[in-house]
């Protein structure tokens, strides 16, 4: 497994 | 201007304490409405998300909304000159570049004043979307942090997975494995002793343990924490402060390659 970046679930804003 | 007044300051040293151990520099957001924060930490990995009302405050005032961004780690050396029991006022001058902190004791028979530069910080800011989650779980927060701390002398990660039979926390390293459940319990006089499971399906998602031991240095601010859990999505962990406000953390998920 590896670790996702939250960027991949909330967008910049 | 900005005027805020806690009586009780050491809220802010509890908060400080489950902040600086993930970020070390973060804008502090002012407006008449009260404080926020939004701050991820180096690995963008995991983000915390502070607020603050106004009314929370004795006395609060913000003439305009602002950002001032301060060294943490600074911020916990100035913490410490507040006794504990100190009331705390934070005050900004919008045309200065410094934050002046001043704690008194209850009795007013000592009364300390420090200074402190802020900083200019970028920070990217996400917008964090309103999530109706799988499961949420309500449990005692010392009950919480005793688990991913026991947990994290055996193993770097842990599953955690909710049925409606309860929340487990599993873990395996070369000592061994180990699964803790804990199972929905309102039977205590206490609201604060429950555990509730709340669940809309089950859900099962892994973590790097030691996100979850840094974000369990909240525990201080209050007795019941949740997490909440959603199929491939970053978990959220909160301590709520009564209706002061909260602090949420928010953990990605380790995911199959």
């Amino acid at each position: 497994m590896s670790q996702a970046k939250l960027t991949k679930f909330f967008t910049k804003s | 201007m900005f005027e805020a007044k806690l009586i009780q300051g050491n809220l802010i040293k509890k908060i400080m304490e489950g902040l600086k151990d993930l970020v070390t520099e973060a804008n502090f957001d002012l407006s008449p409405g009260g404080v926020s924060l939004q701050a991820m930490d180096s690995s963008h990995v995991a983000l915390v998300a502070l607020m603050l009302r106004g009314d929370a405050f004795e006395n609060y005032r913000c003439d305009r909304p602002r950002s001032i961004g301060m060294n943490l780690v600074n911020l916990s050396k100035v913490l410490k000159c507040a006794g504990n029991d100190d009331t705390m006022t934070l005050k900004a001058d919008d045309t200065q570049n410094n934050i002046t902190l001043v704690f008194e004791s209850q009795a007013e028979d000592k009364y300390a004043e420090v200074q402190m530069e802020l900083m200019d910080i970028d920070s990217e800011h996400l917008g964090i979307p309103d999530n109706t989650y799988d499961a949420i779980v309500k449990m005692p927060s010392a009950q919480f942090s005793q688990i991913v701390k026991d947990l994290s002398s055996i193993g770097d990660t842990v599953t955690v997975s909710v049925t409606k039979d309860g929340i487990t926390f599993s873990t395996s390293g070369d000592v061994g494995t180990a699964h803790i459940t804990c199972k929905q319990n309102t039977s205590m006089e206490k609201e604060a002793d429950h555990t509730t499971v709340n669940l809309e399906h089950p859900v099962t998602l892994t973590f790097a343990l030691r996100y979850f031991v840094t974000f369990a240095k909240s525990t201080s601010l209050s007795h019941q924490m949740s997490i909440s859990l959603s199929k491939e999505l970053p978990v959220m962990v909160e301590y709520a402060m009564g209706d002061m406000g909260h602090i949420r953390f928010y953990l990605a998920p380790k995911i199959d390659d």
